[in-house]
């Protein structure tokens, strides 16, 4: 059984497509499957692992809406061990469609789970979009846990207390062994004061649940998907490639002490 | 009749909010009377502005939903002749409510057309969500014109095609005489190839729609909002106050030619 982790803030421009996509490869390059699953309809996950839109037959639209079986939506990328469910903007529209379907909040669950019977995945890592809409409660009802990426900012911080709000909410209704596996600090640069006063604030009111590692802001990291590579591959050795590959490693070591 | 401009851009995180409250309090200082609607459940627009959540007792929920007269939501804020019709995370329910209404995309531009017969506002602002919801649609058939801040990063450039496939939908559909203000680069920092590249990008597929202006990535804009304060009240000499005031000075000028 995979480890299903949903990458969610409700926040926009967080960096949650960056760390789907790279802590993904990183776990791939310590020798694990991985498979990444695009919820957003922007499809970035999708594109920053150069998956064109052509080539994305069968989509998480059709996983979801259309009971498409996983085996026929995941395909491999360029990165080894590295797989993924791509999107395309037709997603935009399942979020009205599924206002009104009985069981709208367990659909990814349903087709991830029984997906991943005959696959051999470790790690399962969901890119939500930046809304607490039905796509991303879908996440949230799938997953074993979450990955909260906080930008080093103001409004970043504030978007926190509601995020905690929706997910008390979905534990108390849908999926109760819901865990955080973490919150992450992103494009932290430690010469701002704002940045160094964020990762006091979230440390003081999250306490161990915020990692060790905190990904800095490097602009190999934004310049890699343009290449349709994660950063590990375009630029091995830049400061983004190292904090994600210690971030992999503290969440491998976390999850196998569970 | 004041010229209601919606800030739109589904890709998160690419200065909405920041330009929407920074272009609003520059026009405020040239001698406009500005109203500001925050039209996302995130209501960073009103917390930029130094509303705090106890004190929005009627909202743009109340607004579209309940239908609150305009006059009785709009507020003032700490900065002259700016004002602000503020949110609250309720709105986040509202895009659901309004699924099953017959007239879902016309609520906002009913409200606010009847809303400002009676007071003297020269621009209104919409700061609107990361999503092409219904929220965004209802904002993009009120307003006369669309400020589309681009981030100069790759997604950001990504998007622009989708946008403005909803852009031309709506004209067709709702609102017939919706134009485009223009698109303002933000957060661009001159030193860095991609960001070059994106503004070769943008100028080349758009041309004159994209602003001469040009938004630096600057670190006083990135903490004026936890003072509470637009960025040209917080530190008035900084880059970013002084690229929002020419900003202010091209919409002025291009709106007065029209
Ligand atoms: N560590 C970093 N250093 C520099 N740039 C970064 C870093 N992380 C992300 N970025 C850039 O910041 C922008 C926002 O990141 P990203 O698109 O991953 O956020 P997101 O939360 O997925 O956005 P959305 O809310 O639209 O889904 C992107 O252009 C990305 O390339
Ligand atoms: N010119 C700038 N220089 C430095 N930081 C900036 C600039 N413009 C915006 N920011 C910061 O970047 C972050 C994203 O900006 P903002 O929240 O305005 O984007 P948004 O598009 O409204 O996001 P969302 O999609 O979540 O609504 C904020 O923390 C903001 O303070
Ligand atoms: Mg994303
Ligand atoms: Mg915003």
């Amino acid at each position: 059984e995979p480890h299903i982790i949903a990458v969610v803030n409700q926040k926009g421009g967080v960096g949650k497509t960056t760390t789907t996509i790279n802590l993904g490869a990183a776990l791939a390059s310590k020798g694990l499957n991985v498979l990444i699953v695009d919820l957003d309809p922007q499809g970035n996950a999708s594109t920053g692992l150069g998956i064109e839109p052509e080539d994305r037959e069968f989509t998480t639209y059709d996983l979801i809406i259309e009971g498409t079986a996983l085996a026929d939506v995941v395909r491999p990328t360029k990165f080894n061990r590295l797989m993924i469910a791509p999107a395309t903007t037709d997603l935009s529209s399942a979020d009205m469609q599924l206002v009104s379907h009985e069981k709208r909040i367990f659909l990814l669950q349903k087709a991830l789970r029984e997906g991943v019977q005959d696959q051999k995945f470790d790690f399962v890592l969901i890119d939500c979009p930046p809304s607490l809409n039905l796509l991303t409660l879908n996440a949230m009802v799938a997953a074993h846990a979450l990955l909260i990426p906080l930008q080093s900012e103001f409004f970043a911080l504030e978007g926190l207390s509601q995020l905690m709000l929706s997910i008390r909410e979905i534990r108390q209704t849908a999926n109760p062994d819901l865990r955080i596996e973490g919150v992450v600090l992103t494009m932290f640069d430690a010469r701002n004061n704002l940045a160094r006063q964020v990762e006091e604030d979230a440390r003081d009111n999250l306490g161990d649940l915020v990692f060790k590692t905190k990904i800095p802001r490097n602009v190999r990291v934004s310049e890699a998907p343009s290449y349709a590579m994660p950063v590990i591959q375009y630029d091995p050795t830049s400061r983004g490639s190292v904090a994600y590959k210690s971030l992999a490693t503290e969440i491998m070591k976390q999850h196998s002490e569970r």
